[in-house]
């Protein structure tokens, strides 16, 4: 998270830090099996990764003190829709973690709601991302240990798609803006997601009830003024969610 | 024909008929029927020439020799004797028909003669009154049967080898019947000959017997200086287990409750003296079982005054409740009087049924509200561990032990309540006050 703050503790019970072959990803609970993250973090050059390589650790946000029995999906589920072998695409860029076991909530470990169905994001309306990934340091990306969070607002996606393009004319392998993506960010740059903070939740908060309204997905540089950063939006999966869970 | 097999019923018709009988006839017929019957015989049609005493032609009914009957004309004609309709009944079991004509008919009428049916009945042998200087059939006990009868005696009594007279003797006097009448050998009549009586009463187990004596009671008794006793004419009352009591005099016992369902009752008179005896009525009950008590939580049903041998009484709980004897429960009871006047079970206990532990809920738990051990009408509560789960909104919280020992909300649910996870709810939200 670039120019966020710390969170206390408790303060975002469903964040979850996932730990793939030594990378780190970001993820959130949605329910007592369920785990919704980005799913460029499950995938690899040659394909999905095995789920006995992605250990989910929940209920921190301090990891200094990493427990040390990490939780283990019991399967991966990747949208169908996500093809991305040169990372040029990130259209679908969802993907649900399945528990064998259900969690026990408590002050740490929560789900956040999902989006209505048909919901839409309003520009200007503020989100908050949050993650374990790299942050600043006096325009220096470093690693933390801390969970952090960083208030954005939603970009006009017309905006979003016009910084996008204008990136594109340096560098063609820049991705493109699908409709299942929304923008989040300051013009001016300094607050933003990072590396490490992909499949993270984007949410937005109604009457004090926080609801996932996009996954950390990916970006040009982080926090780099004029470019936004780029989140799977999650209301246009609801149904996909819904039937892979029911599924399974 | 009384060579052959006796017939019980038969037809007779006059040669020719029904056409016109010839001249210079003269025809018998002998019927014959079984011992112990008469002949009824019916003319059903009778058309013989008539003249004055039927000197023509005639047809003559005889018994024994005896005329019973001479007849002819027709149902018409105003001379001659027709029989009509009414049958003839033969005194015994024969009869005798003679048809005889003259050498001349009438020229203007033919006459075709008669047919006639006859059949077979039973005498009344008993009905018979005893000709005079004779004695009756049977001197006691005369039943009638098809085509004979027997001689029976009274109790008291068996018949002798004539199979017509009857000899004392009492001593086979065993009665079972529910109920039944004794009486001493001729009663009310004395007896002149010296009797040892015994007559014993005894029906099933679970009964009693009573002698009910009538008001004609009377055994001679001997006064001595102790005053009457029973010494030479008695009857002797035993009930086992109780002893024995003699009674005699001219006073009635009247009632008598034994008790018991066996009695031996010994009537002794020895050739002297004068007794008429005795006669009573005996009847059963059933005997009482002792009152099956009340029931903490239940009822005894039926509710009686008495109870007697046979008699069931069903316990039922009260709503809640259950049917327990000796740890076990009981799923029905019932208990008969038997005939030692003893229940067969004693009563079962009524206790209070459980639903046994409530279900348990996921991330959630439950708290009795009222009642305890989980028993009848126990009410408790559930709740989910909050703030992280909740009930869905309008779902049953409440739940009660119900007869049917199942908790129960009130909306007729038996499965408890989901814990729903509440989501998006930070318990620590991030809030900061910096501008």
């Amino acid at each position: 998270i670039i120019g966020g703050n710390n969170a206390e503790p408790n303060s975002i019970p469903w964040q979850v830090l996932l730990s793939i072959n030594g990378k780190r990803a970001g993820g959130m609970i949605i329910a007592d099996r369920w785990i919704l993250t980005a799913a460029h973090v499950l995938t690899s050059t040659e394909g999905p990764i095995l789920s006995n390589n992605v250990r989910i650790f929940m209920g921190l946000t301090v990891i200094d003190t990493l427990p040390t029995s990490a939780v283990y999906p019991a399967s991966i589920h990747i949208h169908p829709g996500y093809v991305n072998p040169g990372l040029v695409d990130f259209n679908n860029d969802i993907a649900l973690l399945r528990l064998e076991h259900p969690l026990t909530f408590s002050i740490s470990v929560m789900p956040i709601c999902l989006p209505e169905g048909g919901s839409t994001l309003v520009n200007g309306h503020m989100g908050i991302v949050s993650g374990f990934g790299v942050t600043n340091d006096q325009n220096r990306k470093i690693l933390t240990n801390r969970l952090k969070y960083v208030e954005l607002p939603v970009v006009d996606q017309e905006i979003c798609r016009a910084s996008i393009a204008a990136e594109r004319s340096k560098n063609p392998n820049t991705p493109l803006l699908s409709d299942n993506m929304f923008c989040a960010g300051f013009p001016e740059g300094g607050r933003d997601s990072c590396q490490g903070d992909s499949g993270s939740p984007f949410s937005m908060s109604n009457n004090n009830r926080f609801w996932a309204a996009g996954i950390v997905s990916w970006g040009i540089d982080c926090g780099r003024e004029g470019t936004y950063g780029v989140y799977t939006s999650i209301a246009n999966y609801l149904s996909w969610i819904n039937k892979t869970m029911n599924e399974n | 024909l009384l060579e052959t097999e006796p017939q019980m019923y038969g037809e007779v018709r006059s040669p020719l008929y029904p056409q016109p009988y010839a001249p210079n006839l003269q025809e018998q017929w002998d019927l014959h029927v079984p011992e112990g019957f008469q002949i009824r015989i019916t003319f059903t049609h009778l058309d013989i020439e008539a003249s004055a005493g039927c000197h023509y032609d005639a047809l003559t009914v005889l018994f024994d020799g005896k005329v019973l009957g001479k007849f002819c004309g027709n149902e018409n004609s105003a001379d001659g004797n027709h029989p009509g309709s009414e049958p003839l009944l033969s005194p015994g079991n024969t009869l005798t028909l003679i048809f005889k004509t003259d050498s001349t008919n009438p020229e203007r009428h033919q006459n075709v003669g008669f047919l006639a049916h006859y059949q077979a009945i039973d005498i009344d042998e008993c009905a018979a009154e005893p000709e005079e200087d004779k004695e009756p059939l049977c001197p006691q006990i005369c039943l009638n049967t098809l085509g004979t009868y027997m001689c029976s005696c009274h109790h008291g009594y068996k018949l002798r080898s004539d199979q017509r007279t009857c000899v004392l003797s009492c001593n086979d006097g065993l009665f079972s019947e529910p109920e039944g009448h004794l009486a001493s050998p001729g009663y009310p009549n004395p007896e002149h000959q010296a009797l040892t009586c015994q007559y014993i009463i005894s029906v099933p187990a679970g009964f009693t017997v009573s002698l009910n004596f009538s008001d004609n009671f009377q055994i001679e008794s001997t006064i001595t200086d102790q005053g009457p006793e029973c010494l030479y004419h008695w009857l002797q009352v035993t009930i086992p287990g109780r002893g024995t009591v003699k009674l005699c005099g001219e006073k009635s016992p009247g009632l008598i409750d034994t008790n018991s369902n066996t009695v031996t009752l010994d009537y002794y008179i020895d050739s002297d003296g004068w007794s008429r005896g005795w006669s009573l009525d005996y009847s059963t009950h059933r005997v009482e079982c002792p009152f099956p008590g009340t029931l903490t939580n239940g009822r005894v049903t039926p509710s009686l005054s008495r109870y007697l041998y046979r008699d069931y009484i069903y316990v039922r709980c009260d709503t809640g409740y259950k049917l327990m004897m000796d740890g076990e429960e009981l799923p029905s009871f019932s208990a008969m009087c038997q005939s030692n006047r003893q229940w067969h079970l004693p009563l079962p206990e009524c206790h209070i049924t459980d639903c046994g532990e409530p279900k348990m809920l996921l991330n959630g738990g439950f708290q009795f509200l009222s009642g305890m051990h989980n028993q009848y009408q126990s009410v408790i509560e559930y709740h989910c561990n909050e703030p992280f789960y909740n009930f869905l909104g309008g779902n049953e919280v409440h739940f009660t032990c119900d007869p049917d020992r199942r908790w129960r909300s009130n909306e007729d649910l038996i499965v408890p309540p989901t814990c729903l996870p509440v989501c998006g709810k930070s318990m620590n939200p991030l809030t900061g006050h910096q501008r």
